[in-house]
């Protein structure tokens, strides 16, 4: 199954 | 103060739409240098960055740089209310704590003005820098946006796979699969059909259909649409304005 990213996990990798 | 007039009310009306189905409220940073909002949809997976340069603007001027937070669905409602040719201006007071809309008829003497109650906005911003890319494609936004319609109609899942002189878009579903192949064109009659592609590494990314779905509401802002992609990272997908731009950075899904 896929699952989904969340941006927080690119942008503000703290 | 501030103060912006548009040549016309449905550029502002087109933006909006673009943007009321993914956020409900953001935040309008007004600069000496036009509009600028930033803000992420409530699951935290796609973000919405608009640019609206002060050159957009038959007029613009803003004396110091003011934060007005707006309500989309009540400023959609109130712009509704003109016409799409009209001229529309916004204005606000520094420490303002309302918008006035402005819309006059071209044709007609008529002046209709609105009062926009403004919302205090808590938004945490996300730092998005300049971002790597392994593969740029621009085509048609009309076709890009039947894409996304015709492969939601079989996944909750766009898979988009480039390589060097083609892009595959494909959904896998219980009720079948789909496949829509796209390869780079040059129309010297018609420039906004053509269709390029630009690889340095090829791609193979999962989009959620329900996110893409918000993204092509900003069809009608510009004719083109260019969407950069990188190997697992958030997708781009930036619709020019006249001076600007709205762009959509969608994350990517992952298997298990």
């Amino acid at each position: 199954p896929q699952y989904q990213y969340i941006l927080k996990l690119f942008f503000d990798p703290e | 103060m501030l103060e912006g007039k548009f040549e016309e009310a449905s550029l502002l009306k087109k933006i909006v739409e673009a943007m009321k189905d993914c956020v409900s409220s953001c935040n309008f940073n007004c600069t000496e240098n036009g509009i600028s909002v930033q803000a992420v949809d409530n699951s935290r997976v796609l973000l919405i960055s608009l640019l609206i340069e002060k050159d957009t603007f038959e007029e613009y001027r803003c004396d110091r740089n003011i934060t007005l937070g707006v309500g989309l669905g009540s400023l959609s409602k109130i712009i509704g209310n003109g016409a799409n040719s009209d001229y529309l201006t916004i204005s606000a007071d520094d420490d303002a704590d309302k918008l006035n809309i402005i819309f006059e008829d071209k044709v007609k003497d008529k002046i209709s003005e609105y009062n926009l109650k403004l919302l205090d906005i808590d938004a945490d911003l996300l730092d998005v820098g300049p971002m790597d890319t392994d593969a740029t494609i621009t085509l048609p936004s009309a076709d890009f946006a039947k894409i996304c319609k015709d492969m939601k109609v079989l996944s909750e899942s766009l898979q988009i796979i480039v390589t060097k002189d083609s892009a595959l878009f494909q959904s896998v579903g219980d009720i079948g699969t789909g496949n829509i192949v796209i390869r780079p064109k040059t129309d010297i009659d018609h420039p906004e059909e053509s269709v390029t592609i630009s690889l340095d590494k090829p791609i193979d990314l999962s989009f959620g259909s329900k996110y893409l779905s918000d993204i092509i509401k900003a069809t009608s802002l510009s004719q083109k649409v260019t969407i950069k992609l990188t190997d697992q990272s958030p997708g781009v997908f930036e619709y020019k304005l006249p001076s600007g731009y709205l762009r959509f950075y969608l994350a990517p899904k992952f298997d298990e």
